[in-house]
Formats: C-alpha cells, sequence, structure tokens
C-alpha cells in the first residue's frame, strides 16, 4: 500500500474476490453512519470497477455511469 | 483459493460529522480466513482502513482478484497531511478540484487547504459581498458559488478530508480592491497614484468589513481552522499615503511599519477569534510578534526550514512545514526523492518542541498551472509527500519506495486519475484513456 503502513505482515496465501460475492458488515454501533454506507458503496466500485469509478463519483446522476461491467473470472470459475 | 466473503467493520465510537486536527485515523486490518476484519475507533480511521483495503486486492490471472493473507496495524505519524490548491491565478473547476481530493483520499491525506483568492482573481461568490467576486473575479463563470463550496466541503467530508481555505490579507488582496474601498491608497509625489497596497489598517472601515466578512467565513466554512495568511506584505504604499503617516505617529510606531502589520494582524485575529474559529497563519505573523491564540497553527514556507522550525516551535506553537514541498517548482527527472527525503522533524529542538510539529501541506502555486495540467503536476508527486507524513519516521529510503511509486502510480491511473510519470521509463498494465 501507498503510503506504507506502520506495521504490515503479509504471506503468500491468496483469497478471492467477487463482485457477487462480497460484502461489508457493520457492527450496531456503526449501522447508523452515512459515512460508512456511502465509504462501503465507492470502495465496493472501486475495488471491483475501477475504471468507472471516477465518472461514477463526478458524475452520479448520469444514467451514463450504471456499473455493468462483466467481471473477468465468473463466480463457478472460482467455486471449480 | 477461499473467496473472501466478507469485510467486517467494527468501529468504536459513534459517527463524527467532521474530521478534525484531533481525529483519531488508527485502524487494523487483518485478512486471514473467508472473513476479513476492519476495526477503528473512528470513521475516519474505517476510512483510511478501507483505502488501504482496496490497494491490497490485486488483479490475478487465475482468480480474477486476488489478496493475500495480511495484517495490518496503522496510524499516521502527523496528524496534518495537507495539500494546497491555488485557485486564484488560475481558476480550476469544481470537478477538478474533486478529482484532485480523490487523490489526496488515495494517499490518505486529510487537509484540503483552500487558497481561493488571492491577487490576481476574488472566485469566492461572498453571501454578504457578492460585488467582491463580482468585479473581483475573472468573470462570472469562474466563481465559486455556495453551493458549490457546500458541495466541495460534502465530497472532502465523506473522504475524511478537511477544507481549510484561506482569505490571505493584509497583502495579496489587490482583487478584493475592485469593489470594496478597504485597499491603502498608494501616493506618488504627494499625489494618489491610482495604484493600490495592503489593506489599510488606519481606517476603521477596515475593520467593520473584515468583521462581517470573517463572520460569513466562519458560518460557511465548517471546519474550525480558517487560514489568515498574512504573508509578504509590502511596506512601500503605507509609507507613501500620508494618512497612514499620521496613523503611524498617532499610535507611537514611529517609522517601524512591521509594527502596522502586527497592529493590523493583532485586530484580525481577534475579529476570527470572536467567531469562535481558530486559525493558521504563515510565519510571518510569528515573526512579526504578533499574539495568536494557543491553538494557533502556523505554517514555516521560508528557508533554512530547520532553523525556522526550531524558532517557531520554541515560541510553543504548534507548527506545519511546507517550504521543501513547493510542488509548483517544476523540474525534469525524479524530483519527488527531494520532497521524501524532507522531514518535518528534522531541526535542532527537544521531543516536546518535536511534538508540536503537527504536520505539513505540499503546496501547488497557481501561476502556471490550471484544469489541464493540475492533476498531473500534483500527483503522483504529492503522494511523496503524503508517505513522508503518514508513515514511521524510519520510512526514508526513496529506493526502497521507487516500486510501491510506481505501482500507486499506476493505480492512479486504473482508477481514472491521470498521474504523471515519475520515475522514468515504465508501463502500466492499465494505461490511462486507453
Amino acid at each position: 500500500p501507498w503510503p506504507q503502513p506502520q506495521s504490515i505482515r503479509t504471506t503468500l496465501q491468496q483469497f478471492a474476490l467477487h463482485p457477487a460475492a462480497f460484502h461489508f458488515l457493520v457492527n450496531s454501533t456503526s449501522q447508523t453512519c452515512d459515512l460508512l454506507t456511502s465509504a462501503f458503496d465507492r470502495y465496493y466500485k472501486l475495488i471491483f470497477y475501477p475504471y468507472s469509478y471516477l465518472n461514477y463519483i463526478l458524475h452520479p446522476e448520469s444514467p451514463n455511469n450504471q456499473v455493468n461491467y462483466k467481471p473477468k473470472k465468473s463466480l463457478d470459475d472460482l467455486r471449480d | 483459493a477461499t473467496l473472501l466473503k466478507r469485510l467486517n467493520v467494527h468501529i468504536q465510537d459513534p459517527c463524527e460529522q467532521y474530521p478534525t486536527l484531533e481525529s483519531d485515523e488508527s485502524y487494523t486490518l487483518t485478512i486471514n480466513s473467508d472473513n476479513g476484519m476492519l476495526e477503528s475507533v473512528s470513521i475516519w480511521g474505517a476510512i483510511r482502513g478501507l483505502e488501504t483495503f482496496s490497494h491490497l486486492v490485486y488483479p490475478d490471472e487465475n482468480l480474477g482478484l486476488a489478496i493475500n493473507q495480511t495484517v495490518i496495524n496503522d496510524f499516521p505519524r502527523f496528524q496534518h497531511r495537507g495539500l494546497l490548491l491555488d485557485t486564484s491565478r488560475h481558476f480550476i473547476s469544481i470537478k477538478t478540484l474533486k478529482m484532485n481530493l480523490e487523490a489526496m483520499a488515495n494517499s490518505k491525506m486529510n487537509v484540503f487547504h483552500f487558497h481561493i483568492v488571492d491577487d490576481q482573481s476574488f472566485p469566492y461568490e461572498s453571501r454578504t459581498f457578492p460585488d467582491l467576486s463580482g468585479a473581483g473575479a475573472y468573470n462570472q463563470e469562474h466563481v465559486y458559488s455556495q453551493d458549490d463550496i457546500a458541495d466541495l466541503i460534502e465530497f472532502a467530508r465523506q473522504r475524511g478530508i478537511r477544507v481549510i481555505v484561506e482569505f490571505d490579507s493584509p497583502g495579496h488582496t489587490q482583487s478584493w480592491g475592485r469593489v470594496i474601498d478597504v485597499l491603502t491608497h498608494c501616493y506618488d509625489g504627494g499625489k494618489p497614484n491610482n495604484e493600490y497596497g495592503p489593506m489599510d489598517p488606519s481606517r476603521n472601515s477596515t475593520f467593520d468589513f473584515l468583521k462581517k466578512m470573517f463572520s460569513e467565513v466562519a458560518n460557511v466554512f465548517p471546519d474550525h481552522y480558517v487560514h489568515l495568511g498574512g504573508d509578504e506584505v509590502n511596506f512601500d504604499c503605507w509609507r507613501s499615503n500620508p494618512n497612514v503617516t499620521a496613523f503611524m505617529r498617532q499610535m507611537g510606531f514611529g517609522n517601524d511599519y512591521s509594527l502596522l502589520e502586527q497592529y493590523y494582524m493583532q485586530n484580525l485575529v481577534n475579529i476570527v477569534a470572536s467567531t469562535g474559529k481558530g486559525y493558521a497563519v504563515w510565519q510571518e505573523i510569528i515573526d512579526n510578534n504578533v499574539t495568536v491564540k494557543a491553538d494557533t497553527v502556523v505554517e514555516v514556507w521560508k528557508d533554512p526550514y530547520p532553523d525556522e522550525l526550531a524558532r517557531v516551535t520554541k515560541l510553543g506553537y504548534r507548527t506545519l512545514l511546507s517550504t521543501c514541498w513547493y510542488l509548483n517548482y517544476i523540474s525534469y527527472g525524479r524530483d519527488w526523492v527531494n520532497y521524501y527525503k524532507c522531514d518535518p522533524q528534522n531541526f535542532p529542538g527537544t521531543d516536546a518542541q518535536k511534538k508540536l510539529v503537527v504536520g505539513g501541506e505540499a503546496c501547488m502555486w497557481g501561476e502556471f498551472i490550471d484544469a489541464t495540467n493540475v492533476i498531473s503536476t500534483t500527483w503522483p508527486r504529492a503522494a511523496a509527500v503524503a508517505e513522508r507524513l503518514w508513515s514511521a519516521a524510519n520510512v526514508t529510503d526513496p529506493n526502497a519506495a521507487t516500486s510501491r511509486l510506481e505501482e500507486h502510480r499506476c493505480r492512479y491511473l486504473r482508477r481514472g486519475i491521470p498521474a504523471a510519470p515519475v520515475n522514468g521509463p515504465s508501463y502500466c498494465e492499465f494505461e490511462y484513456n486507453r
């Protein structure tokens, strides 16, 4: 990451992510926080659809900015 | 590989409305099963942690997108990690300012120093004094309406970024004087010469105006701090004006015009303090012995910066460094290395003095910058400053940082932000606008 975190430990073990099988989950304190729900919305798009992300945040009302990219791998591919 | 199905986010404290200088941005991120965990004290830490999480996810040939098993404990070294953009010398659209805020969030910068007006233009559309931009802006399309400002502040808030606006005075105010008679009339051979100098401290009307103006500013900008500038005041016009000269005599200032500047700033800081706001100032205010509130933040911009930091912190003020991060001085080659090497705690002083340094700001002055080049000139060079201000004090090796900065630039491109190449020949998997 940039900037370099204060402490980071990482291994070679990988986890896969897929837009159809990933979500953010919050604890009860955080559920009323509008800043957090909008951050989830942004980061979901940023992680899975980075190419359309900037248009989405700069022109959120535009119908042309619906996210409709097809992921390179289907969920079934990953299950296999 | 296992699927990462969830990122559980736990925030200890209730949501705050706006970030502050004291915000807690620490977080812990753990990815070691099909459920990841992000824990923080505040919403601001969660936002920083989500940004880190997004950096850890990478395209993988077999998996589509992948993340490695990771544990991160993280917090910023400095609380104030700022970027100044000057929108007076060239206008920068709200859309471009938002793109810049997004780029800031991508590097965990948390203060947008909005240098909104200066000698050249006054694009701030004031509720109380609409004529200021009416005559002071380049034209009526080159203004920031109240709706624009509110929109920008909200965009920044969503990213945990504070907006500190600067209304610099008494110098750098030529654009203010096109409508409001607050500037000093300059004289030549005993007659007014139709030129104007800094604001005129000899007239009460100047301070009446400033009371109304800063009362509005205090309402429009929610951050506790307003930047009052105070740099580069030229005394020649004050010297030429007979009313100012008479006022100097009346006040017992002799021929020391720095005392007049001190008088002006003392009145101004008292006006702003009466609105309940705190203020940031350029270092000249302290150089000129103005008495300021204890929570004042002093911004050092002169060299040699180690001496300047030592002097300002010795006086007990919270201090920011910007001297070595004037990104508008563009040069060929890897200039980010010099920004990366500059450290705000590199000065002779006690531990207590070093703790008074709360961060710093990269500065992009607007003489040769507008929407055509501000993003690519600023980024990823400002990211070097961002790492210096966030990461541990011992993260100093530019060679070790080079490949990560290269990857970070490519991350910007993938996200649609046209960050310029900074390390010589290279390519990104996902090029800009390809």
